[in-house]
């Protein structure tokens, strides 16, 4: 473990708050994908699949169950809470997920370090996560006024991600024989699909204005 | 068994 990592894992678990805080006190999701949201259940479904059958530590253990839990909760709130549903703005929320979801599968299928029912899935998690934020961006241009929770959501859920890249590159010169060009890769896309969004976020909180994406 | 480390990270 390094502080990259642990602020990346910090990060990552401050924007499921933020976003679990948002829709269960204010009773809204108002902005927020459900697509993106059931994504990201099926990534970290898919992911945390070896829970049962690997253990790293109980920090490791302990993440994944809260990651797990909080991505379903999530879509439960979205999907089935009866005041919180009727805020999901369902006619904007348009993006085709299920189009991420297969391409994905059969990169991983193409692409993987084993290929092992396990090592693919785990794969297709990562492709998976890297195009899991397209529905949520999509939503936020269409809506265009952003509100700051959702605005801090995506924000912190970007840089998690960025945190884990200087994770790689310490690991990399630390650890012999780290080297995971698919991780490596997944991550450095997933990010740079954010970069538009910080630029407009930097933008917004330095002129101290609304967050207004172009349409 | 040897727990590779490619999957130590969330």
């Amino acid at each position: 473990m390094n502080i990259f990592r642990l602020a990346g894992d910090m990060t990552h678990l401050a924007s499921v708050l933020v976003l679990l805080l948002k829709i269960h006190t204010i009773k809204s999701c108002a902005g927020v994908s459900l697509k993106t949201q059931e994504l990201y259940a099926i990534v970290f479904a898919t992911r945390y699949l070896d829970i049962f059958t690997s253990f790293y530590s109980i920090y490791n253990t302990l993440m994944k169950l809260i990651f797990l839990g909080s991505s379903f909760s999530i879509v439960w709130y979205m999907r089935y809470h009866k005041t919180v549903r009727r805020t999901y703005d369902r006619e904007q929320d348009t993006f085709r997920h299920w189009f991420l979801v297969l391409p994905c599968l059969l990169l991983a299928l193409l692409i993987h370090e084993k290929f092992t029912f396990l090592e693919v899935l785990w794969t297709f998690s990562l492709y998976l996560e890297a195009v899991a934020i397209l529905p949520q961006l999509v939503l936020l241009q269409r809506t265009r006024n952003i509100d700051n929770l959702t605005g801090q959501y995506v924000f912190l859920l970007g840089g998690y991600r960025g945190f884990y890249i200087l994770n790689w590159i310490y690991r990399y010169l630390t650890e012999p024989h780290f080297v995971h060009w698919i991780t490596w890769i997944a991550g450095l896309v997933q990010t740079l699909l954010y970069a538009d969004f910080f630029y407009y976020y930097f933008q917004s909180w330095k002129n101290n204005k609304k967050l207004q994406l172009p349409a | 068994e040897e727990t590779d480390a490619a999957h130590d990270e969330l």
